[in-house]
C-alpha cells in the first residue's frame, strides 16, 4: 500500500488503494473466473469523472504562476486520461469476451493506473501550496536579514509593520500544514520550530529596542546589544530554515534516504 | 479545492467499478 503523506491525499486515495489491491487478489484467486458483468456504466462515470478532472487541471494550470505546477502536471493529467482509455478499452473486450483474461489485466492495470495518476497530480498540486507557504518564509527571512541595520525607533514601527502581518501568515499556514501532516515526526518539528519562531520574536523586538535605545544615548554596550539582536535574529532564521525544510519533505523522501 | 473535488469523483466512481468488477469474482470465491 502505498504511503500519502497529506490527510486529505490519504482521505481521497487510500479507500480506492485498498479496493484496487483487492481486485488484484481476487483475479489472482479466481483464475478460471467467470464471466464478468457488464462494465460500460461504471467505466463510463469513470471516464466522466477523468474528463472533468482534466479540465479542472487545465484551468488550474492556466491560472498558476507556478512554474513548477505548470510543467509537472499536464504529464499527471495525460497519465490519468490514458489510464482511462485502458478501462473503456477492457470493457469493450469484456462485453465481446467476458472471460478475456487480456481485458481483466487491462481492468486491473487500469484501476491501479488511475490510482496512481490521480496521486502525482495531488502531489503535484500540494508541492505547489507547500511552495506557496514557503514563499511566506523567504519573506520573513527577508526581513529577518534587515533586523541589523534598524536604526531608529521610526525605522523598528516600520521594520514591525511589514515583519507581523508576515509573519502571521507563516504562523497561520505552518501550523495548519501541520495538522495536514501524516508523518507524525515532521508535524512535530514543524510545531517545535513554530513555537520557537513565536516564543524569539517579541525577545528580537525588544533586543532591537535596547539597540536602539543605547545607541541614541551614545551609550556604552552598543557592541554587545547589537550581538544579542544578531544572535536572536540569526535563530528565528535557522528555525524558519529548518520549517523551509521540513515543509518539503514527504514520507517518500525519507524512506529512500532510510 | 475544485481539483481535490475532482480527484474525489475519480475515485469514487474507481471504486465503484471495482466493486462492480470485484462482485462476481467474490461469489465465486
Amino acid at each position: 500500500m502505498p504511503v500519502f503523506h497529506t490527510k486529505t491525499i490519504e482521505s481521497i486515495l487510500e479507500p480506492v488503494a485498498q479496493q484496487v489491491s483487492k481486485l488484484v487478489i481476487l483475479h489472482e484467486e479466481a483464475e478460471d473466473g467467470i464471466p464478468m458483468p457488464d462494465l460500460e456504466q461504471p467505466v463510463r462515470s469513470v471516464s466522466n469523472a477523468v474528463f472533468n478532472l482534466v479540465k479542472v487541471g487545465r484551468d488550474t494550470i492556466n491560472s498558476s504562476d507556478d512554474p513548477i505546477l505548470r510543467q509537472d502536471m499536464p504529464g499527471a493529467l495525460v497519465k490519468v486520461e490514458r489510464s482511462s482509455k485502458l478501462l473503456e478499452e477492457a470493457s469493450a473486450r469484456l462485453k465481446d469476451d467476458p472471460y478475456s483474461a487480456p481485458a481483466r489485466k487491462l481492468l486491473i492495470d487500469g484501476s491501479g493506473g488511475i490510482l496512481k495518476a490521480t496521486s502525482d497530480l495531488l502531489l503535484c498540486f500540494d508541492q505547489s501550496e507547500v511552495r506557496k507557504i514557503i514563499r511566506e518564509c523567504h519573506r520573513v527571512l527577508d526581513y529577518l536579514a534587515v533586523a541589523e541595520v534598524i536604526e531608529t525607533l521610526d525605522e523598528l514601527v516600520q521594520f514591525l509593520r511589514d515583519l507581523s502581518p508576515c509573519l502571521s501568515r507563516v504562523s497561520r499556514e505552518v501550523s495548519a500544514r501541520e495538522k495536514e501532516l501524516t508523518h507524525q515526526v515532521h508535524s512535530e518539528i514543524l510545531v517545535r520550530c513554530l513555537e520557537q519562531v513565536k516564543t524569539l520574536a517579541p525577545i528580537l523586538i525588544c533586543s532591537m529596542k535596547i539597540y536602539i535605545h543605547i545607541v541614541s544615548q551614545g551609550g556604552k554596550g552598543a557592541e554587545e546589544a547589537a550581538e544579542n539582536r544578531n544572535y536572536l535574529a540569526k535563530r528565528m532564521t535557522d528555525e524558519i530554515n529548518e520549517i523551509i525544510r521540513v515543509l518539503q519533505l514527504t514520507s517518500y523522501d525519507e524512506e529512500q534516504s532510510e | 479545492e475544485m481539483i481535490l473535488e475532482a480527484a474525489k469523483s475519480i475515485t469514487a466512481a474507481t471504486s465503484a467499478l471495482i466493486k462492480a468488477a470485484s462482485a462476481a469474482q467474490r461469489e465465486l470465491i
